[in-house]
């Protein structure tokens, strides 16, 4: 774990008082290589060190008694402040319904997500409207379809020979004469370098009144989250992240690269295939997974 | 990186910040690195130009290295190839691609839905099965994904099929019991024809870091992985894992996924993919 980490790097330390300017750095280094172990971006965290480096000097803590536990104090809390500090809200219309939108890459759990925040807003006593704006993906309407039966909440479509906007219109006048408060839109998966497809999400979200963006990113990804988040934000204006896939055992860095870099929050984060697998994201949580 | 530069530590420095950008692991960075300092020092390397054509081989090397790189059919038929993977890699579509593939050079394919689990999933690969112009054996959801397989391999036999392409349901490999159920499947194949599946492929997510190769480890645990398609190539990601993967578990890359189309599947080819990850 780091603290054995830097408890070996400072264990030399215990007989004398104050730490060379090697130890420092020895220390910053077993922290750097933690949190890209983590899949933590390589600038986040070069930036992120030097924030730990700032405070840990500045605090004078490397005089103090025991600077293995106070460095992992000083992570613990930049990781934490980092992540959100404390836990973020989803939105809700002062003019219903409120329409959510999920977006992200190929296979990131949109469509599977986004029926958990349907059920979720009908165990609140919502009258939730899933809608099917995946008209690329072969079965993606039934696989909606089929989500929306087992969790009783009702799934609009107008087939796959329309295209995504369309569905949505469709939907919003559905939503009104159907008094459904929440609207929650599934659309295909896309590269965020895939211009078309790109401005389909940009159009989406202007030709209705979206209330939240909800960009999904899978737990397990790499380096690249910071490309990926970075162009959905740009096009869209994201308001939150949704990480899925958190039952596995990726350490998930990811988030505190998206965080770091878009400044818009994780919101929720997936932690099963079933239904119920939706639950609050805790920056305190996270930070202890991502730290191993 | 470009042009011609000084080599020095800084050099050697982005080198390494490349490859761990690129999703390599930290271990295999730093052990790479390593190796071109030693090699600059020992024979007077003074191009920078050289350092980073001695990383691109070192690079092929290890991904070129061994057999079983290509996606070539036994000799005893059917073929049975077993796709296996986490949660929403792309196994079912690239299971469409190599069905697209072996039915363009005339052979006689079977999809086996053998995702029994999630929604919608044989229904997705029935779609992919009527596009591209082959026979699908399917159960209800639900079914006993093992007896959706026995069931697939009679049938190729019954009706001298060339090749049987399993999908199988996405799973977390730390979920003890769905890897059970995959260790399973495995032993069906194995009595149903007599030996283990002709190719048991780890699907890969270019997008994926360390977890990586935590999922090749465990997945080698359960099933007898002969190769791994690395798909979304057509991403920004590198897929760099993939590096550390054969270097530290000796499984070959056969495959790359570069799309959603039916043709947008390559055999794997290591030169390419070091020049796109300099790219
Ligand atoms: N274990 C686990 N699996 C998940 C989670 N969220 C989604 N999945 C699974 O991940 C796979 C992909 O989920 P989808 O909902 O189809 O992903 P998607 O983003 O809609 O995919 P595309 O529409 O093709 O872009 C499916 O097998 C889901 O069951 C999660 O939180 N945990
Ligand atoms: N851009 C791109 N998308 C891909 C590629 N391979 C698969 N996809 C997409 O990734 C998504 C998931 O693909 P699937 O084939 O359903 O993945 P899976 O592993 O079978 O998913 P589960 O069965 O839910 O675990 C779909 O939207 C595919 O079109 C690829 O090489 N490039
Ligand atoms: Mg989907
Ligand atoms: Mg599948």
């Amino acid at each position: 774990s780091l603290s054995d980490k830097l408890q070996n790097v400072f264990q030399k330390l215990r007989s004398r008082g104050g730490l060379t300017e090697q130890e420092v750095n020895d220390a910053l280094r077993e922290v750097r290589l933690v949190l890209l172990e983590a899949d933590v971006n390589y600038k986040v965290v070069k930036d992120f060190v030097g924030r730990v480096k700032e405070r840990a000097i500045g605090e004078d803590i490397l005089k103090g008694l025991n600077p293995a536990q106070q460095v992992i104090k000083i992570v613990n809390e930049e990781l934490v402040g980092l992540l959100g500090g404390e836990q973020a809200k989803l939105k809700v219309s002062d003019r219903p319904p409120t329409v959510m939108m999920v977006a992200g890459l190929h296979g990131a759990g949109k469509t599977t997500n986004v029926a958990k925040l349907a059920l979720m807003y009908k165990k609140q006593g919502k009258r939730p409207l899933l809608v099917a704006g995946d008209v690329y993906r072969p079965a993606a309407i039934m696989q909606l379809r089929t989500l929306g039966e087992q969790i009783g909440v009702d799934v609009f479509d107008i087939g796959d020979k329309q295209d995504a906007v369309a569905v949505a219109g469709a939907a919003m006048h559905h939503a009104r004469s159907n008094g459904n408060d929440f609207v929650l839109i599934d659309v295909a998966g896309r590269l965020h370098i895939d211009e078309e497809m790109m401005s389909e999400l940009k159009r989406l979200r202007s030709s209705i009144d979206v209330t939240e963006v909800l960009l999904v990113v899978d737990a397990m990804t790499g380096q690249d989250a910071v490309n990926v988040a970075q162009q959905f934000n740009e096009a869209l204006e994201i308001d939150g992240v949704i990480m899925t896939k958190m039952d596995g055992d990726a350490r998930g860095g990811a988030a505190l690269s998206i965080k770091a870099v878009t400044g818009k929050p994780i919101k929720l984060i997936g932690t099963s295939e079933k239904m119920d697998g939706l639950e609050p994201f805790y920056p305190d949580r996270m930070a202890s997974r991502i730290l191993g | 990186l470009t042009g011609r530069r000084p080599v020095d530590d800084e050099l050697f420095d982005e080198l390494e910040e490349l490859l761990i950008q690129a999703d390599l692991s930290i271990h295999t960075s730093t052990k790479l690195v390593d190796s071109l300092r030693e090699a600059a020092r020992r024979e007077r390397l003074k191009e920078s130009d050289e350092i980073k054509d001695r990383l691109k081989t070192l690079l092929v090397q290890i991904l070129a290295e061994g057999d079983g790189h290509g996606i070539e059919l036994p000799t005893e038929r059917p073929a049975v190839y077993l796709f296996v993977g986490v949660n929403g890699v792309g196994k079912t579509t690239t299971i469409a691609k190599l069905a697209y593939r072996f039915k363009k050079s005339g052979m006689r394919v079977i999809l086996s839905a053998a995702d029994t689990f999630r929604a919608a999933a044989i229904d997705q690969l029935e779609i992919w099965a009527n596009r591209v112009g082959v026979e699908i054996i399917k159960h209800q959801h639900g079914a006993d994904p093992g007896a959706v397989v026995f069931d697939s391999i009679q049938a190729a036999l019954a009706r001298k099929a060339d090749v049987v392409l399993v999908d199988t349901a996405g799973r977390l490999h730390n979920k003890t019991n769905l890897m059970e159920e995959l260790k399973k499947v495995g032993r069906i194949v194995q009595k149903a024809l007599g030996r283990d599946p002709d190719e048991v492929i780890l699907v890969l997510d270019a997008t994926t870091g360390q977890n990586a190769v935590t999922q090749a480890r465990e997945f080698m645990n359960v099933v007898p992985l002969t190769g791994i398609a690395l798909s979304k190539i057509d991403g920004t990601a590198k897929g760099g894992i993939v590096v550390t993967i054969k270097d530290e578990l000796g499984l070959p890359i056969k495959l790359a996924g570069s799309g959603e189309q039916l043709d947008d599947l390559d055999d794997f080819r290591p030169q390419d993919f070091v020049e796109a990850l300099f790219g």
